[in-house]
């Protein structure tokens, strides 16, 4: 399926820092 | 030995890879010569590492663009992809630039790279941001201005997700009319 993903689950990743 | 999840560490891939291009007006240049291509990225991590590290619309000179296509358009009306479409037009005044222009710039990237046209989003090929001291531009571009029913879904649902209230109506016009206009107006093909 489509790769969907709403503003809040985005926006929910902008401070987190790049992963291991 | 603790056990890593994986998603602890893989990173949530987009539906599409996306390129963010710069545009900086030198009038000593060919408009094509103005244009690069800043990255590109297919993953929501590397979107904000790339997102967080440019300027704010805001911040840019008047004559500065930026522009986000899916992999393999260029952001010119002459892309195969681009040629027979048209985009969805928002001006603002000149005050919105400190009230409203990096909001809805978010918005907008953040409506394509999340696919939020449903189905229609394949229709979708990207977004530009035009800064200008005498109102600044931004839109989302179409693949073929002659599939209303795709070009209103995207309408709607952009309007929606800017907030704006059902008065303010918004424009499509194709890129063909805006090329080829003789006044500084461009006619509506489509209006939500």
């Amino acid at each position: 399926g489509k790769k969907r993903y709403d503003r809040e689950f985005l926006l929910g990743f902008q401070f987190i820092p790049a992963s291991i | 030995p603790e056990i890593v999840k994986p998603e602890h560490y893989i990173k949530h891939p987009l539906q599409n890879r996306w390129a963010l291009w710069f545009f900086k007006n030198d009038k000593n240049k060919t408009w094509q010569a103005n244009l690069r291509l800043i990255s590109k990225f297919d993953t929501v991590e590397d979107f904000w590492a790339l997102y967080n590290h440019i300027q704010l619309c805001s911040n840019l000179i008047s004559g500065c663009d930026y522009s986000l296509f899916k992999d393999g358009i260029e952001p010119m009306w002459e892309d195969e992809k681009n040629k027979r479409g048209g985009r969805w037009l928002l001006t603002l005044s000149k005050q919105q630039r400190k009230t409203d222009l990096d909001r809805i710039w978010l918005e907008t990237l953040l409506c394509l790279i999340g696919e939020a046209f449903d189905e229609h989003s394949d229709d979708a090929c990207g977004a530009v941001v035009n800064v200008r001291n005498k109102g600044d531009k931004i839109a989302i571009w179409t693949t073929d201005c002659e599939n209303r029913e795709s070009i209103t879904y995207i309408g709607r649902i952009y309007k929606e997700r800017l907030g704006l209230p059902p008065k303010v109506v918004i424009g499509y016009q194709s890129h063909t009319d805006t090329a080829t206009k003789s006044g500084s107006t461009t006619k509506n093909k489509y209006v939500v």
